[in-house]
């Protein structure tokens, strides 16, 4: 129910593919590498999924969720405090 | 302005509004400086923080929120402002740099794409400008300088992430940054530009594989080296050091580079907290130790450079 970052290190080619794939054709967002263009073998990945997407799509790669609550710290960190003292 | 506030994130406007604030309670000491507008014509402001009246000093300058998603970037420039006007006279480091530098600080250099992440898209990175061939928004400000622009890491498309844009110097924030530091070239000594996330501390070149000519220099003992050595001393943490394009990977077009090669030799890139956990998202409450590492290393770096 919420969106997740999820860690992924591709270990063969076909891996690179699909990250490349899902990481262009998908909402979602790449925060490690800068671009696509940049994955390859063996380097740590860091996606963003929105939770819309974690229903709809799966990859057939080892990977580890760093983060389980996004959407939490969102809107955790925009929250507007009236008791701000400013 | 309480404590509490440089522990938090805030929205475009609250910046602006604190800009307006900080000259207000300090007239002695800051003068804010419109360098420009950006793409949706939000202005560019600089704070020159200046102790001393008199003849010109030599100069540092730091800039925030080139990346619209990296907002621990924008809070470390509140944050050192803060550190400035209120520790002189009782921090060492901060007196010293104060005395002998002023001080250019861009808070936010893309506000169009600082305001997008805090209303519609949190994980946006680019600018907003729009391309005329294509209905892709944004380019890349770290790949828009005159850099060895456009050539391996970075894209033409501009629907890419790291788009480089049109030209070089195509989107206004850019052109405002290098127009500013072309007319400050001969007294600004020191440039400093923050970025998150990974943990390192950055210095040219990202656009070739080839060391700057001054590299040992950068890399030594004291500067960058010392810089994460502190760091690991004071705050347990574990930065990288090095040069952008061995250390990550190619990137043309970055401010760093460009302001090398305009003349200014002491140029680095901090990417501040974590290492993946948190990321783009860093709370509030990591907000104190990101920041008071990364000004660990620049007044290590800034002392440094006015030895030299």
């Amino acid at each position: 129910n919420s969106d997740q970052v999820l860690s992924i290190t591709p270990k063969t080619q076909e891996h690179v593919d699909i990250l490349k794939n899902v990481s262009t054709q998908y909402e979602t967002s790449l925060w490690q590498p800068d671009s696509p263009q940049y994955i390859q073998e063996e380097m740590e990945v860091h996606l963003y999924v929105p939770a819309r997407t974690l229903n709809t799509f799966s990859v057939h790669v080892c990977f580890r969720v760093l983060l389980a609550n996004a959407k939490e710290l969102i809107e955790m960190q925009t929250k507007n405090e009236t008791t701000d003292p400013r | 302005s309480s404590a509490s506030y440089y522990e938090k994130y805030h929205s475009l406007n609250d910046i602006y509004f604190w800009i307006n604030q900080t000259q207000q309670d300090n007239p002695n000491i800051v003068k804010v400086i419109l360098i420009g507008s950006s793409s949706e014509k939000r202005p560019l402001y600089v704070l020159k923080l200046s102790r001393n009246k008199g003849p010109e000093k030599k100069a540092m300058w730091i800039d925030c929120g080139i990346h619209a998603r990296e907002w621990i970037s924008p809070a470390f420039c509140l944050w050192f402002v803060r550190h400035s006007l209120s520790f002189y006279g009782q921090n060492q480091d901060i007196t010293h740099i104060l005395d002998n530098l002023d001080v250019y600080i861009l808070p936010v250099m893309n506000p169009d794409g600082y305001e997008y992440t805090w209303t519609t898209n949190r994980m946006w990175r680019k600018n907003r400008s729009v391309s005329k061939s294509d209905n892709c928004i944004g380019a890349d400000l770290n790949r828009n300088f005159d850099a060895n622009w456009c050539t391996e890491g970075a894209s033409d498309d501009p629907c890419s992430e790291i788009y480089c844009g049109a030209f070089p110097e195509s989107e206004p924030e850019s052109q405002s940054v290098a127009h500013f530091l072309r007319s400050h070239k001969d007294s600004v000594k020191l440039y400093f530009s923050i970025h998150s996330y990974s943990q390192m501390l950055l210095f040219p070149y990202s656009c070739t594989l080839d060391e700057a000519e001054n590299h040992n220099e950068l890399v030594s003992l004291d500067m960058a080296q010392e810089a994460a050595q502190k760091i690991r001393r004071y705050y347990r943490n574990i930065y990288k050091y090095g040069a952008g394009g061995k250390t990550i990977y190619l990137a043309p077009g970055g401010s760093d580079d460009w302001v090398y090669n305009l003349g200014i030799k002491y140029s680095f890139t901090f990417e501040l907290q974590d290492r993946g956990r948190y990321g783009f998202l860093l709370p509030p409450s990591h907000i104190t130790q990101a920041c008071n590492e990364a000004l660990t290393a620049l007044k290590t770096i800034a002392r440094k450079v006015i030895e030299k």
